[in-house]
């Protein structure tokens, strides 16, 4: 365990703490945390996942999971759900509430989440972090000591200042960066191989080659593109001197999967796996 | 003016105050805040525009401006850009830096954003509202009265879920919501009008059927995509009870408008301008 800072306790029978973070919102950071904790548990680990992003959780929504834990001898017992002990706020709240709290009563709520619940056997407990480098972030450094981070970021340079951003907290909190995966890097237009196919064919019946040149042209361009920018993620992992953990590309089966609580365990994702 | 809490103050000289909100980090509510001041400056009006968002200011990138602002008769006096006075925690820091800081201190921050700045002589001052629904909405609904807010979704759940959230919060500070802006609705893949093109040439010369019946087939299940799900904006928004203000399609130019410092007016922001 690296000792972030003084008042942080380690969890009873808790193996490795590992936070999952972004610094910007919305780069696909609870998708990466969520496919990670599958892909530790499928290896055969005891895997915990806790959200701690208080104002926005979305591990029900992308676990497929409702309900409320229950207390057993004064803890808390997360809910378990495709081999993993889940935590999250949005157990204890319904879809619409908004949780207007100060930063106060969400560093008491993330406290709890470590110290009340029940993590006991678990290997790896992964947090699902919330966006920025605010409150819940420092109440988690001086809850638990971190063994390590995970930095999400898209390739573009919106994104990867605020990855900069949450990668320097990390090295301000003594908290060892394992690296930066980028998600979004790429999109792949699903209907390439089919036109391709089909140009195939057409050259061996000598249809007309101007036609069919445009036609490559058009796929050659645009067959696989870079909406969201392109190297960024390696540019920064350089730059921070950290390590690159691997692309993830934009597809609608992983933002389906999020959105109907079976989330596609990514085989990129098993980068950080071997080096946990 | 809507007087949202009884410690609120009416900024002098300013005209209206509009929020633009997402629950959910990484929507694009940055891009449509930059956006609908850029469009309400084009209409001849004098706009300002805050960046609230203190963990991850993104406006000095996306208006591609830096410099520290100065201070006159005891008064900050926002940057002036592309017609626009522009203030933003970005141009006090570097980028790396990250703003570890708890809420009191962001609280402090914004407040003096709102009445240390001149905003004197502004009609519309736009507040770019960072993610969640915790400090910073709170400070601000209880620094200034706001006269509308707009709340910028994606089509997925992950997303809607948060937006919903952020609606009731508004609703609680009795903020008037103007309505739900849906971005990154649908995806048109650019090469689509070549092949279509390039079609319509092989058909003239007699091409195999079978080939371009599965090229046309590859073209009308893929040329327009919704990666990021369908419908969830409009859907809301009548659940909801509030006015679906328009669409903005995922398209690399917006991304790279945003990277680069040029923004791209998109004609559909400009519903909400009617509305203000
Ligand atoms: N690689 C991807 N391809 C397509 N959609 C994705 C991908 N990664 C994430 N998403 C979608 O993008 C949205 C944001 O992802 P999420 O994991 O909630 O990000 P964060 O936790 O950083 O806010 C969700 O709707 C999710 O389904
Ligand atoms: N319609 C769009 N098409 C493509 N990229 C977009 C679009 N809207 C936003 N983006 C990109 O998505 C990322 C998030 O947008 P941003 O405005 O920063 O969101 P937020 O303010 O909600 O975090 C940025 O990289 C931006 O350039």
């Amino acid at each position: 365990h690296a000792s972030n800072t003084p008042q942080s306790r380690p969890l009873d029978g808790v193996g490795k703490v590992i936070a999952v973070a972004s610094g910007k919102g919305g780069v696909g950071k609870s998708t990466v945390a969520v496919n990670l904790a599958l892909a530790l548990s499928k290896l055969g680990h005891n895997v915990g996942l806790l959200d701690v992003d208080i104002y926005g959780p979305s591990l029900p929504t992308m676990l497929g999971i409702s309900g409320r834990p229950s207390v057993k001898e004064r803890q808390i017992v997360p809910l378990e759900v495709q081999g993993l002990k889940v935590m999250s706020l949005g157990f204890l709240m319904d879809d619409d509430t908004p949780v207007i709290w100060r930063g106060p009563i969400v560093s008491g709520i993330i406290r709890q989440f470590l110290q009340d619940v029940d993590w006991r056997g678990t290997d790896y407990l992964i947090l699902d972090l919330p966006p920025g480098t605010g409150d819940a972030q420092l109440s988690l450094a001086q809850s638990v000591p971190l063994d390590a981070a995970i930095v999400v970021t898209t390739p573009s340079d919106l994104a990867l200042i605020d990855a900069a951003r949450g990668l320097q907290m990390f090295k301000t909190l003594k908290v060892p960066v394992m690296g930066i995966v980028e998600n979004m890097s790429h999109f792949h237009w699903p209907g390439g191989p089919a036109v391709r196919e089909a140009l195939a064919k057409l050259k061996s019946t000598g249809a007309d080659k101007d036609a069919m040149a445009s036609i490559t042209k058009a796929l050659d361009t645009y067959e696989k593109m870079h909406i969201f920018g392109q190297g960024g993620g390696q540019k920064e992992a350089r730059r921070l001197g950290t390590a690159f953990l691997g692309e993830i590309p934009l597809s609608p089966e992983v933002r389906s999967g999020g959105d109907s609580g079976l989330p596609i365990v990514s085989g990129d994702i098993d980068n950080p796996v071997s080096q946990a």
